[in-house]
């Protein structure tokens, strides 16, 4: 059992470390970068005690988790969340409002990840509010009430438009 | 790769509902209360997660409401296996209290529809394929022993 | 203490009522409205049991709350904390991203909720992300980190400019 | 009516900041992380609130870390009294480790304080002035013996 979680632990940590640092490099130069630490509070017999989760974001000083912002947190949530999902591989991703107490900025730097990180072998599908968000994907699937309050849905296909200059630019980058 | 979706009776999708024009990178979007995270929890349902694991239901529950005929829900999905460029029927219907598993339209058991999945790269036990609605809010809020048991549950 | 709780009980049902009736109303005609509920579980010792809140968004039939879709609940939740709010009068109400669920239909619902009830004896300071909720207040506190990270402040008098049509018709309805 | 804040050496606030044009309704932006949350924590810190109301932080937690003399940390909050037309200043300063609160520049105990301000229309005990980042979504998750409390608190 401890070497199982030895191993996960051990993976799970290195994609924390890379994912966050991807997540929240700055969208102009000098594109500082954040910082994310997993460690065994019991190195004996880890998966009794805790796993101390630490992130710093970019040009901050380190401060324990419940003293960052709400934003800062939920970056650092998803990025945890990833780094479980990179352990084992998955030909899809399907995200719930991962983005609701995001910014502009940490919105655009989530775009940038899911375009570099999305290809025919990991899909990204996501539900999202935010149309900063959204007007990046290759296709909405639009989801309304009918007057009898049932769902219905109508699909379009957004790669027949030319991406906007922004956007190129962001993914470039 | 998700190809398409057919939703019949499903939660808020009363009747028949393909669901098309899945890509690399797609959104569901839409108003509050319209149906979005039905559409996420058709996917885990019929990728053979426990009713309970969606919003706390019964299986009943999952079933339209105005449905004429409770027996005949069903959710299936139209996958795209990359390596061998075939696509796959998933399905999963709700037969009065059970559920009736089909790949390629053979009706299979759980275990065997689990394995089957799995050969085609899709783990269904591991539930590392979604991210719920409030999930990265919670995690935000967890002591180190959470986030423990969260790395344990995936190893 | 049940005489307490009892009296607390009664007056925050009836503003749960009204306030999740008044936050629900639909913008257009036929102006359709929830209605929310708060229940005893025991009447006889109430503060030791629970309290069963319930709510049937506008057009929709009954369900447990936990069916509910995120941004249902949210407004449900934030219906339920004002009505703790109306028990005990406060010359002004400070909401840290209250709105963080809400699609643009229930931040607007919401724009016309604290339109009607902000004046000089109950102050409104809404802390926002959402463009479409705060260009319809009285005042701007923008707050931004310096390049060392601390925070700066500047703030605009909205009232200076004209209310957009829009905003207008939003409030007369 | 909250007409302005004086905030020196508070979380995020270096040096000595005066935020005004506080109106009837008014909304306080910016990015994450750019501080915020901490003008709501400034304000409920100078009526009265424990520390660890405040994310759970410490009184010592609050002062701004980079502050030169770390004694000196305060809060100021103009409040315009309506009935009687008065602007009154309420401040809250960090002296060592304990708090020392002023109403019109007169230090109060904790209790004169709380008592003044309640003939003032603020009732701090209550607690009902104020919804935090994430209480709704908190809200949302309760169950009946959870709601329950919320009412006795209030009661
Ligand atoms: N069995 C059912 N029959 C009919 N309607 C149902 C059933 N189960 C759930 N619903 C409805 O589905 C709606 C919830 O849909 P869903 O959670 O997908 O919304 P959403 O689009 O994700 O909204 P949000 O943006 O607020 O999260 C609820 O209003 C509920 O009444
Ligand atoms: N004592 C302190 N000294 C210096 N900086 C501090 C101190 N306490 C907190 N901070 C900083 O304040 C920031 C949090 O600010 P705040 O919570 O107000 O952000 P916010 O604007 O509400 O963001 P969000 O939109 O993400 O909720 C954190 O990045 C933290 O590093
Ligand atoms: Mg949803
Ligand atoms: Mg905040």
């Amino acid at each position: 059992r401890k070497s199982l979680f030895m191993k996960a632990f051990k993976k799970i940590s290195k994609n924390l470390t890379s994912i966050y640092s991807e997540l929240t490099r700055e969208l102009e130069p000098p594109f500082h970068r954040g910082s994310a630490h997993l460690a065994l509070e019991d190195n004996v017999t880890p998966f009794n005690a805790g796993v101390k989760f630490t992130v710093i974001p970019p040009n901050k000083r380190f401060q324990e988790m419940d003293q960052l912002s709400g934003g800062e947190k939920s970056v650092a949530a998803l990025a945890f969340l990833f780094s479980l999902q990179g352990f084992k591989s998955t030909p899809f991703l399907i995200l719930d409002e991962i983005d609701a107490a995001f910014d502009s900025v940490n919105v655009l730097k989530l775009v940038r990840y899911v375009k570099h990180k999305a290809n025919r072998n990991l899909q990204f599908i996501v539900i999202s509010l935010k149309e900063l968000f959204y007007v990046h994907s290759d296709s909405l699937i639009g989801i309304c009430r009918e007057r009898d309050s049932t769902s219905a849905s109508f699909s379009l296909d957004l790669q027949q438009f030319t991406e906007s200059k922004e956007a190129e630019q962001l993914l470039v980058q | 790769m998700i190809i398409s979706l057919e939703i019949k009776d499903f939660k808020s999708y009363k009747g028949i509902h393909n669901i098309s024009l899945f890509k690399e990178f797609s959104c569901v979007i839409g108003p509050n209360g319209s149906g979005k995270s039905n559409i996420l929890d058709a996917i885990i349902f019929v990728l053979g997660q426990k009713a309970s694991a969606i919003r706390g239901s019964r299986l009943s529950e999952l079933v339209y409401f105005g449905a004429a005929d409770k027996t005949n829900t069903y959710v299936k999905l139209n996958f795209l296996h990359q390596i061998s460029g075939k696509i796959y029927p998933i399905m999963r219907k709700i037969v009065n209290t059970e559920s009736h598993y089909y790949l390629d339209d053979r009706l299979l058991s759980y275990k065997q529809f689990a394995t089957e999945l799995a050969e085609l790269g899709i783990n269904i036990a591991s539930k590392n394929f979604f991210i719920l609605q409030g999930d990265v809010e919670s995690i935000a809020m967890q002591n180190p022993k959470q986030i423990a048991d969260h790395i344990e549950k995936v190893s």
